[in-house]
């Protein structure tokens, strides 16, 4: 998956299994990622679980968890319950049964927001920036040392997606699925004979699914822009399934609610031209 | 900060009392809304460092210049129709500094 993490590091990442994203005082998030079906070592996430630890006098002193697994997103901590503590201090709210739900952590003033996309979940979280480190754990304990959300991905598991955008600029697409995600509206009114969508002419490790210039042309119509659009084109191209399209759109919704500064400072998109230009023969 | 729930109680005192139109308006009933408005705000928790809660008390504290009001007199009981919701305890209001960091994972 593609990570942005606390510190605005954009990565893409293999990760595949059980990561942790955030471990600190106040909560513990960790994702399970799956091998995605295509031609790349990409993952994306099947699995997550949010565990806030107790907090006697606003919520209770017991951990909450809650838990969302492919095809199941629920609508409340794993107990059944939805808020905790007199002020409503700890909130589950569902925004749209089994697409999108948010953790309302209001005595950090922390929010979590999980949506369901196709098979997949994209994860966001907003913390104090004074919290979000904080860990009063034993001295040398170095648990918070694999946390993606604040050390980014090791490098061994990052995967630059420029450079495989850049390998493939004119490859012509292979054809591994039969049918093509087509979720997204934008798909069919832009499918147009000029773009070579699939062809059936093998199916080698990290060709793509459909072409650049078509993943190119759904991502911009979806409006995303910077290591959005990038992401966005490296999905399509990784699976041809347009759900990610999707994905993409709505984690820079949620970067554009939680923070609009980061919002303003970003490109139309990130440069390819170095890496078009070493991989353009 | 709930400080805006002390601003909807100074609104409906000055309606429950009839002064909620333009002025003038009689120097006692005024007084006794500015005076259960002042109290509200000082004892709303979690308001430390918010601006919009130092200018409606300065605002306040003018109104009651204005009106020649006293800080110890009468003031507008909460009405029972309206119960307030419990005031969350300064514990849990998180008083640190509002600056925010975003994480997030998605896609493949």
């Amino acid at each position: 998956p593609h990570i942005r993490t606390f510190y605005e590091e954009a990565q893409t990442c293999k990760v595949k299994g059980a990561w942790p994203l955030v471990n600190n005082d106040y909560l513990i998030v960790q994702v399970t990622n799956d091998p995605v079906e295509g031609n790349t070592d990409a993952t994306a996430t099947s699995k997550l679980t949010v565990i806030v630890k107790g907090n006697p006098e606003c919520t209770s002193a017991n951990f909450q968890t809650y838990q969302a697994q492919s095809n199941s997103l629920p609508g409340t901590f794993e107990n059944g319950h939805v808020t905790y503590g007199p002020y409503g201090s700890l909130e589950l709210i569902e925004v749209e049964p089994g697409r999108h739900v948010e953790i309302h952590i209001r005595y950090i003033e922390t929010v979590v927001i999980v949506r369901q996309i196709g098979r997949y979940f994209t994860f966001s979280i907003k913390m104090p920036e004074e919290l979000v480190n904080k860990t009063a754990g034993l001295p040398g304990d170095v648990s918070n040392d694999l946390d993606l959300c604040v050390r980014g991905c090791p490098l061994s598991e990052q995967i630059n997606y420029q450079e495989y955008l850049a390998k493939r600029r004119f490859a012509r697409p292979s054809q591994t699925r039969t049918s093509v995600s087509s979720s997204s509206s934008s798909s069919s009114s832009l499918s147009d004979s000029s773009d070579a969508k699939y062809s059936s002419d093998g199916n080698s490790p990290g060709e793509p699914l459909v072409s650049r210039a078509y993943a190119e042309k759904v991502c911009r119509a979806s409006k995303l822009v910077d290591f959005y659009f990038d992401s966005c084109v490296f999905d399509l191209m990784a699976t041809g399934d347009e759900n990610f399209t999707l994905s993409a759109l709505s984690s820079l919704q949620d970067v554009v609610k939680f923070h609009p500064s980061a919002a303003r400072t970003m490109d139309n998109r990130t440069t390819l031209d170095l890496y078009d230009k070493q991989y353009g023969n | 900060c709930h400080v805006e729930r002390c601003s909807d109680e100074y609104e409906s005192a000055r309606q429950d009392l009839g002064i909620d139109g333009p002025g003038p308006h009689d120097n006692t009933l005024m007084c006794t809304v500015l005076r259960t408005y002042r109290h509200c705000m000082i004892t709303t928790p979690g308001c430390q460092g918010e601006i919009s809660y130092y200018s409606l008390r300065s605002i306040v504290r003018r109104l009651m210049d204005e009106h020649n009001c006293t800080t110890v007199g009468q003031t507008v009981e909460p009405s029972e129709t309206k119960p307030r919701p419990p005031m969350v305890p300064a514990i849990c209001l998180y008083k640190g500094k509002p600056v925010y960091r975003h994480c997030s994972l998605f896609g493949d």
